[in-house]
């Protein structure tokens, strides 16, 4: 880990940790990741059950005590690495509402979460920097594919983070408070979106 | 996001851009984050969303023996920094004591926070140090001495100096209307709130440092650290237990 003081902080090397993040994840086993993204779609919106998982997680992690995930036909056993990367992503969601929770097992019923994680990434990578409020012009395409349930979704999803969309324009409103959930609303965006690929 | 967490996270930005500001995240946090107050690290840290600590219950002066001086506190309902530890009072320098927390976010044009930092006095957490051993067998100390968990002292907070009322100036700050999450199928379960009530003396934000426990009894707060710190010296770790968890 980089210590604060000394990260570069912009939307890249965000991108870059959130990737080496994911790459942990994806060296469980099919049936591992099926299996996670199953118990974390009954955890989001309990944000106590969620953070008794990232706790229980770090105690074994401390411990160096095995953790398995349920799977047919085999349990996946997950390597230290993979837990830390879990444990990342943990705290990400944790750093949501459960509201925000919520959205996110909706959007994935609704298999909205490529177009969420581009929205997302592409505010981040415009804004990440700015400490200054501002509106900025939407992508048109970004959310064109979307239906009115998907859009509202959508708008809700970011809207709980405090960004505000608005249709007419497109357009939204930066806010560098909001920069934080976003963050984290992208790496629990990219960790789901990696889970769901297959399904 | 709540209210209060608005409030708490806009604050730690406007006082400390350098991020090692935490803020609180709920009222019900209110008495775990005073100075001295022992927390854990909730989880990997990362800038991104922040590290994020979890309330132990216990402050130093608990998990340390009984000493004369600075006197050994006997009605901790009355616990009083001032007297006990000469506990640094002062006001900001650096920032105006008043901070106005963000108009442009629907926040009432009243909603103005008077804040004071409490910081430990260096001079009198040596002094303590010195004086003072840690209670080796205290049972808070050994369970996480066996858990291999890090330990971190609050060192400074920031505090209101009065109750204050924070209302949402008419617009909240999301664009969607609860009709919209009816339709979601998700009606109830957004409580926008319109305003939160903060109390006098109540923790906003708040800096800690690691506390390093060397052998049964010595301990130190180093003026810098690193992620490779240690609270506990591994190798004074007892037998790891070989449990299976199953998620």
């Amino acid at each position: 880990t980089v210590p604060l003081g000394e990260m570069h902080k912009d939307f890249k090397t965000l991108k870059k940790e959130v990737q080496r993040e994911t790459q942990e994840v994806e060296k469980l086993s099919p049936v591992g990741q099926s299996s996670l993204l199953t118990s974390l779609s009954h955890l989001l919106g309990k944000k106590k059950e969620l953070q008794d998982l990232e706790q229980k997680l770090e105690g074994a992690l401390r411990k160096g005590q095995e953790v398995t995930l349920e799977a047919h036909p085999k349990d996946a056993l997950l390597s230290n690495d993979t837990m830390v990367a879990i444990l990342y992503f943990l705290g990400a969601l944790t750093e949501l509402s459960e509201e925000q929770q919520k959205l996110l097992v909706k959007s994935l019923e609704k298999k909205i979460l490529p177009v969420q994680l581009k929205l997302v990434e592409n505010i981040l990578e415009q804004n990440f920097l700015q400490d200054k409020e501002g509106v900025f012009p939407l992508q048109p395409d970004l959310l064109s594919s979307l239906g009115e349930e998907e859009l509202i979704l959508t708008e809700a999803l970011v809207g709980l983070s405090g960004l505000e969309v608005q249709r007419s324009g497109p357009q939204y409103t930066w806010n560098p408070d909001t920069r934080h959930n976003l963050c984290a609303l992208y790496a629990g965006l990219s960790l789901l979106h990696l889970l769901s690929r297959e399904s | 996001m709540s209210m209060f967490e608005d409030v708490t996270r806009a604050l730690a930005r406007q006082l400390n851009p350098g991020d090692d500001l935490t803020p609180i995240d709920s009222l019900f946090d209110l008495r775990c984050f005073s100075p001295l107050s022992l927390v854990l690290r909730k989880r990997k840290r990362t800038w991104f969303w922040g590290a994020r600590y979890v309330c132990s219950n216990y402050t130093l002066l608990d998990v340390l023996e009984p000493g004369s001086s600075p006197s050994d506190p006997t009605d901790s309902g009355n616990f009083s920094f001032k007297n006990m530890l000469d506990v640094q009072v002062q006001g900001l320098v650096e920032v105006p004591k008043t901070v106005k927390v963000k108009e442009t976010e629907g926040l009432s044009r009243s909603s103005t926070l008077e804040i004071q930092t409490l910081s430990v006095a260096p001079l009198a957490l040596e002094n303590l140090r010195k004086e003072r051993k840690l209670s080796a067998d205290h049972p808070f100390l050994k369970e996480m001495r066996e858990r291999g968990e890090n330990l971190y002292v609050v060192m400074e907070v920031v505090e209101t100096l009065q109750e204050v009322t924070l209302e949402r100036a008419g617009k909240a700050n999301t664009n969607f209307s609860l009709p919209s999450f009816a339709l979601l199928g998700l009606q109830g379960s957004v409580n926008h709130k319109e305003g939160v009530t903060i109390p006098k003396g109540c923790v906003l934000v708040y800096r800690v440092k690691q506390l390093m426990i060397n052998g049964e009894d010595k301990w130190e707060i180093p003026h810098i650290c690193n992620d490779s710190m240690k609270t506990f010296n591994p190798s004074e770790k007892p037998g790891e237990e070989k449990l299976v968890h199953t998620l």
